[in-house]
């Protein structure tokens, strides 16, 4: 009880990551955070787009309920009043805080990220955030571009920063403050990368040298699929690099070498967010709060890199919907540590080899919209109502059920039976 | 014997709009007045089947007897989903399981 909750949200993050078993990332402090969280492998997204996904599991409600499809509507006003997890914390005397991109900004949470409803103070944009779409890329002509592969040299860039080292150093900020202040805290800190542009620190792209970046296993498109399944990219199409490539629309397909550069950029993306990720929890072991913290690792929802001839999310795809999901909750998914003793030290990507396992991992299918009464329960607060077959007038209850028993279940992290074998 | 596993093992819902049943230059974010087709979307650890299905954004409601285009993937045998099957097998179990 009282523990406080910190909830990390990444922005179009497949689980691209060394505790989802792939071979080719440097992901060693989210894997670090794996090795004392039980990780669930498989995690759905409730829509593959970024305001309906943040939308339907920040209030535990699905998309036919916030009826939140696009970017272009506000629920308290188009659907429902629905109350949301943080406004349900911070009704029941948590300090809550939001850094980056958690709700999507604009119409869909009434231009104020949903506050004061969900927030104690006013939301934190980091200021570099309006360059995001810039022409901040350097091309081998030296001219300026605004691509969607945009390795740079972050002392270039507007501020000399980048959005998300910003929103890394806020969140570090608060918590100092927290501590403090001796505050119950739940803090949700948004990423935008690997969301595109895939703008990153060039250094990053030393990890991936583009001879061992090769293309999806499937990258074309599935004979029997329906056309209406398809999705476009048309957001991609858009970009100056891409732009360029004069590719046909809607099938492409893109050029071989360029798949290669989008997937060796996706990759270097996620390590540069695994180095955020890393101070942000380092962070949390220096004030001495890793011990009463509850710490979720997610992402709204995933991202296609070629497979059947797609980039990008926009479908039903597993690649589009499928998210890296993981709970570290001391003393339940790990003992806790001795006063002083580190749980979350900073590991280097560029030096780190990680041979480290998850502390327990789930096969469960599980949903985003779970996320509400799962994290209520965990904090030992009341967990809302399952909702009725129509909810639109009832402002707290759940489409998701709570998950906390598949985290018990799993953590002597026994191979689940599966029924179905 | 399948299906009664089946009936036992966790889903996920998701689901995706789409303006027309041909790929065209809103059709990854169409807005909810152009939205003309759902997928639905239901999965287990076995399988993913999906129905794209009228849609009327006037009033909310998608219409499962009007079904555009579906989709049926194992993922013992076709982890990537590159087999669509749904035309191959009859997914009765399946409808009545998504309504």
């Amino acid at each position: 009880d009282g523990m406080n909750v910190l909830f990390i949200v990444v922005d179009d993050l497949r689980p691209v990551l060394g505790c989802y078993g792939d071979k080719l990332v440097k992901s060693p402090n989210i894997d670090q955070l794996a090795a004392r969280s039980v990780v669930f492998s498989n995690a759905y997204a409730q829509q593959a787009v970024c305001a309906p996904s943040r939308v339907s599991f920040l209030t535990g409600r699905r998309p036919d309920t916030t009826r939140l499809y696009d970017f272009y509507s506000y629920w308290r006003v188009h659907a429902g009043n629905y109350s949301t997890m943080p406004q349900y914390f911070k009704e029941n005397g948590y300090v809550t805080l939001s850094v980056g991109k958690v709700f999507h900004p604009g119409v869909s949470s009434n231009y104020t990220d949903d506050y004061p409803h969900s927030w104690s103070i006013p939301p934190f944009h980091p200021s570099t955030e309006k360059y995001e779409n810039d022409k901040t890329c350097r091309g081998k002509d030296g001219k300026l571009y605004a691509d969607l592969v945009c390795p740079v040299d972050v002392s270039e860039m507007p501020s000399g920063t980048l959005p998300d080292i910003q929103s890394t150093e806020e969140a570090i900020r608060l918590l100092n403050v927290m501590k403090t202040n001796n505050q119950k805290f739940f803090l949700a800190v948004g990423y935008h990368k690997p969301h595109i542009p895939l703008r990153y620190p060039q250094e990053f792209l030393k990890l991936y040298p583009l001879e061992n970046i090769t293309l999806a296993p499937d990258p074309w498109i599935p004979e029997k699929l329906p056309s209406v399944a398809y999705n476009p990219w048309t957001d991609i199409r858009q970009r100056d690099d891409v732009r360029a490539l004069n590719v046909s629309f809607p099938y492409g397909p893109l050029p071989d070498d360029f798949q290669r550069q989008i997937r060796q950029s996706y990759y270097a993306a996620v390590s540069y967010l695994d180095v955020q990720v890393g101070l942000l929890l380092n962070a949390l072991d220096n004030v001495g709060l890793s011990n009463s913290t509850i710490v979720v690792f997610t992402a709204d929802h995933g991202w296609s890199l070629g497979e059947h001839g797609e980039w990008a999310k926009y479908s039903n795809f597993d690649v589009a919907t499928r998210v890296p999901l993981m709970f570290y909750v001391p003393g339940m998914t790990t003992s806790s540590v001795s006063q002083g003793e580190k749980v979350f030290p900073y590991l280097d990507p560029f030096s780190h080899i990680s041979d480290l396992v998850p502390q327990g991992q789930s096969k469960k299918v599980v949903e985003l919209v779970s996320l509400f009464s799962t994290l209520a329960e965990l904090a030992g607060l009341q967990v809302p109502p399952v909702c009725p077959e129509t909810s639109f007038h009832v402002a707290l209850c759940t489409e998701g059920a709570s998950i906390v028993r598949y985290l018990n279940a799993s953590e002597n992290v026994e191979e689940e039976k599966d029924e179905c074998d | 014997d399948t299906h009664r596993c089946f009936d036992e093992e966790p889903v996920a819902f998701s689901q995706y709009p789409r303006p027309a049943d041909t790929p065209q230059w809103n059709s990854d974010k169409p807005k909810l007045k152009d939205i003309r087709v759902m997928g639905y979307s239901m999965r287990s650890a076995h399988y993913r089947y999906t129905l794209w299905v009228q849609f009327n954004p006037n009033n909310f409601s998608a219409n499962f007897e009007d079904v555009h285009a579906g989709e049926l993937y194992m993922v013992d045998t076709d982890p990537n989903q590159d087999h669509n099957i749904y035309n191959k097998t009859s997914h009765g179990y399946f409808l009545k399981k998504i309504l």
